[in-house]
């Protein structure tokens, strides 16, 4: 930021047109520069640097809340939706590891039975971490899949079993229905497990990500973002309208394509990023 | 929509005759939220306000009975002129084979839209050959086997091998000109920051000289279209675009972006996962599903 010597017009301006760019859009930008207009008058912040202080919180604040994961079932089961390529089958690799890592069991669903290859990748990420993986020809139903992967989870006294979905657009309604199949597979089959259902967006996404988020909450009751790609340019602000509208906390960062670039969501590193 | 506000900005003053400067302003706000509820970058939004305005406040619109309109129609043209215009034909080598790079971030939509491009070139009587050139991606040489399968198109790849500047001279280089006129080189997706790995690309270019280097842009993408385009264009001297996935309800506003930043021409649109899903680039259109 430029140095500012007083609180006035520019600075409210630079910052808005900040948040603009970290794709919170031109609304939620100017409802959150209006937001410290007021704090800036209420907690009579006079330095520049405070007000831009002052700012972050309210964006940590914003995007507070529980960001832990519910595993509390046996199995505890987790589901990984989203839109085509946004990093659905990568994230869940690196999940695997760092659920390994925290001693648990994990076991895989490849319920992408649709995308070339899809199978093969997820088999990939699976070898890696040494897990066993649930698998059917591609093409095949994807919620017989999940179907066997529930019983399989249960019967070798899994931990945690994840599942990795095709990706889809929200607005294909036919596209939407099978993975509402596959949710209620899940609850049908492990009736006693938690079940976290992870969006995955990549940060890129403009303003799209709201349609996306509230489609695939109508869907299946979405219980945290998965926020991928932070490591590029894009700052992945739109996150904040989406938690703002409709109260789905961000858990997982990815930053990058290696094992270990999936981290714990933490809202004040994530508003200080937002802003440089 | 669009449409709608401005018709209610100039409703107001209905009852007191000429439009003022104020009005103007206020319809240039109208027009500036909207472009960027569409993703349009917000420097692209403002360069693009500066240009209608000095339209806006010529005669037609001053004097019109319908100001809203006149307005519309000039937003409408203006974006259309920026998006569209030259030539977006794909260039055809004069000394077989023509080579086509694909580039872009990850998760684009590279390899898929490398299966659509080798049907649409089998429909105009080319003869396609896939190279895989990704040996980073897991499975990521699998799925493009898959893919050459799905649209009966040739198929390079050198197991084992992690260096993609060799598959990729290799498969140009013994290119079988009896049997493939023309070759489409899958890279892997990167970010435009990633100096080593757009080094990679800046050699392979070097190594194949394509006629033709596509980026491969997901329709959704927000403000960060931008950095991403002018990045890829300044490392590697794009020759188009290709904006995928615009089967979503995106408004699309990135299209904007890439090609006011690079000023290269938007060739292809996709607009779904099969191989039959690439459709012509349509200005106009664009122009008003940007609008909303
Ligand atoms: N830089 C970066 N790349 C990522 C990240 N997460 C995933 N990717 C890459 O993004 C691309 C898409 O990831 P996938 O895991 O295949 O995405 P997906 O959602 O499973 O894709 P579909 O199944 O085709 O819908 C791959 O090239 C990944 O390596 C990340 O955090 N940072
Ligand atoms: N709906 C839709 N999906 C698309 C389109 N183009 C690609 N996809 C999907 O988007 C996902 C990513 O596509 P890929 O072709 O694997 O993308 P990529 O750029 O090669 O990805 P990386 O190699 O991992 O960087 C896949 O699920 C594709 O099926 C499109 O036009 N519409
Ligand atoms: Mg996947
Ligand atoms: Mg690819």
């Amino acid at each position: 930021f430029v140095a500012f010597n007083n609180i006035g017009e520019d600075l409210y301006e630079e910052l808005e047109e900040a948040l603009i760019f970290a794709d919170l859009g031109a609304e939620t930008a100017i409802a959150l520069t209006n937001e410290l207009r007021e704090n800036v008058k209420t907690k009579r912040i006079s330095e520049p640097e405070e007000a831009k202080k002052e700012l972050y919180n309210i964006i940590s604040e914003a995007l507070s809340g529980d960001c832990s994961l519910n595993l509390s079932g046996k199995p505890a089961v987790i589901m990984v939706i989203g839109v085509n390529g946004v990093g659905k089958t990568t994230s869940i690799g690196k999940m695997t590891a760092l659920l390994q890592s925290k001693g648990k069991k994990v076991i895989l669903a490849a319920a992408d039975t649709f995308r070339a290859a899809a199978i093969d990748q997820l088999a990939i990420w699976a070898d890696r971490n040494n897990v066993t993986m649930i698998r059917h020809e591609e093409g095949s139903d994807p919620a017989a899949v999940v179907f066997d992967a529930c019983a399989a989870a249960k019967s070798r006294n899994a931990d945690v079993l994840i599942c990795d979905t095709a990706g889809r657009l929200h607005n294909k309604k036919n596209l939407m229905q099978e993975l509402e199949k596959i949710y209620r597979v899940i609850k049908r089959e492990l009736p006693e497990s938690s079940l976290e259902v992870l969006l995955a967006l990549d940060a890129t996404t403009g303003q799209n990500a709201v349609n996306q988020a509230e489609m695939f909450k109508e869907t299946a009751d979405i219980t945290g973002i998965v926020l991928t790609k932070l490591d590029g340019t894009a700052k992945g602000g739109i996150v904040i309208n989406i938690k703002k509208k409709l109260n789905i906390p961000v858990k997982f960062i990815g930053v990058g394509e290696g094992i270990e670039d999936l981290q714990e969501f933490d809202p004040e590193a994530f508003a200080k990023a937002l802003l440089e | 929509s669009l449409g709608e506000k401005l018709q209610q900005t100039f409703k107001k003053l209905k009852g007191h005759g000429k439009v003022s400067e104020k009005d103007i302003k206020e319809a240039m706000r109208e027009i500036k939220m909207a472009l960027l509820e569409a993703d349009v970058n917000f420097k692209v939004v403002k360069s693009f306000e500066n240009a209608v305005k000095e339209k806006a406040l010529g005669s037609e619109v001053m004097e019109s009975l319908t100001p809203g309109q006149q307005i519309i129609k000039i937003v409408r043209d203006e974006l259309t002129a920026l998006m569209g215009g030259e030539n977006s034909k794909l260039t055809v080598s004069p000394k077989p084979p023509t080579v086509i790079m694909m580039v872009g971030l990850q998760g684009a939509g590279k390899t898929t839209t490398t299966g659509k491009l080798a049907t649409y070139l089998k429909k105009q009587g080319k003869k396609p050959l896939l190279v895989a050139c990704d040996v980073y991606r897991p499975a990521a040489v699998k799925q493009l086997e898959v893919v050459a399968g799905q649209c009966g198109a040739g198929f390079f790849s050198k197991p084992g091998s992690n260096k993609p500047v060799e598959i990729a001279k290799e498969a140009v280089k013994k290119c079988d000109l009896s049997i493939y006129d023309t070759v489409i080189i899958d890279t892997a997706g990167r970010l435009h920051i990633d100096e080593e790995l757009m080094g990679e690309l800046v050699a392979i270019k070097e190594a194949v000289e394509p006629d033709e280097i596509l980026l491969v842009v997901d329709a959704m993408t927000g403000q960060d279209a931008v950095n991403v385009a002018e990045s890829f264009n300044n490392q590697l001297d794009i020759t188009g675009v290709v904006l995928a996935k615009m089967d979503s309800d995106t408004r699309g506003g990135a299209a904007l972006s890439v090609r006011a930043v690079t000023g290269k021409p938007i060739k292809f649109a996709a607009s779904g996962e099969k191989m039959d899903d690439l459709e012509q680039f349509y200005p106009d259109r664009m122009a008003s599903r940007i609008l909303g």
